[in-house]
């Protein structure tokens, strides 16, 4: 059987959140490590990859392999009745029907106790191959998500350019054109601003800026993101969570011309 | 223009 408590109700809540509009239905693989998510969006441009390690859960105890198959708009649902502070615990049979969530509060003596309901989905997992990515980029997600909000006024797609002089994210529609450059960036008082570049070598890549607004509602889970690029392979947007957890989206290229 | 690739393209069925 799967039995995994959160201390904090808001960690299963957020990562819901910014997933649930890329994924509609997705198993919740748990085994002895923790729960795991892989999903594409239906036009299969994007993969959504989390990971909930079993230390960040206290207890964590699941005794074999158990896909939960969840519909995340029906998860959401039973979710909002959870306070972000209370502590959640997810049980489940080991071939079970329904998932059980129950929310504590640790101010008072309230518990309350759901059962959803699960569906089989059968889900192809794809391999991700390791990639030494050519430029790795850490930033504010607040200034992430205020780059990409901004320049999708303008249009759909955004060109990121990564080389020795900063990383610039720029795109051209049909009021005009807008770019934003960053350069390496330290706050020694506010690390949480800090903008970091790792570059091996040149980068411009071309992304569609739907998928990246999208993936931006996960800046709630960390103040950090870290973006990934390589020539021609798909852009690595990741929120890192604690004990190792995380959270990441595939975005695949534009390409041509 | 640019074309959208699938991620199918770029991560093989596992």
């Amino acid at each position: 059987m799967l039995e995994a408590k959160l201390d904090q109700a808001s960690i299963l809540k957020k990562v819901v959140d910014a997933i649930k509009d890329l994924v509609q239905d997705c198993n919740f693989d748990c085994n002895d490590s923790g729960i795991a998510l892989q999903a594409m969006d239906n036009s299969h441009v994007a993969l959504v990859s989390m990971a909930l390690k079993a230390e960040s859960f206290q207890p964590y105890r699941c005794d074999r392999n158990i896909a939960l198959g969840l519909n995340l708009t029906s998860l959401t649902k039973v979710l909002r009745a959870a306070q972000n502070e209370d502590m959640l615990t997810l049980r489940a049979e080991d071939a079970p029907d329904s998932l059980n969530l129950v929310f504590e509060s640790k101010a008072d003596d309230r518990i309350s106790e759901y059962d959803l309901k699960l569906m089989d989905i059968d889900q192809e997992h794809l391999g991700i191959p390791e990639t030494e990515y050519a430029a790795t980029i850490t930033l504010p997600s607040s200034e992430f998500r205020r780059i990409c909000t901004d320049l999708m006024a303008l249009s759909e797609s955004v060109t990121i350019d990564a080389s020795k002089d900063g990383v610039k994210f720029s795109c051209t529609g049909d009021i005009g054109n807008g770019a934003v450059t960053l350069r390496s960036h330290t706050n020694v008082d506010k690390p949480e601003l800090n903008v970091d570049i790792e570059l091996s070598e040149p980068v411009s890549l071309t992304f569609s800026l739907k998928y990246l607004v999208n993936f931006c509602k996960a800046s709630a889970l960390s103040h950090q993101v870290k973006i990934c690029l390589s020539n021609e392979v798909p852009l690595l947007v990741e929120y890192a969570l604690e004990n190792q957890s995380h959270l990441r989206f595939y975005l695949a290229p534009k390409i041509g011309d | 223009g640019k074309q959208q690739r699938s991620i199918l393209g770029f991560f093989s069925k596992a």
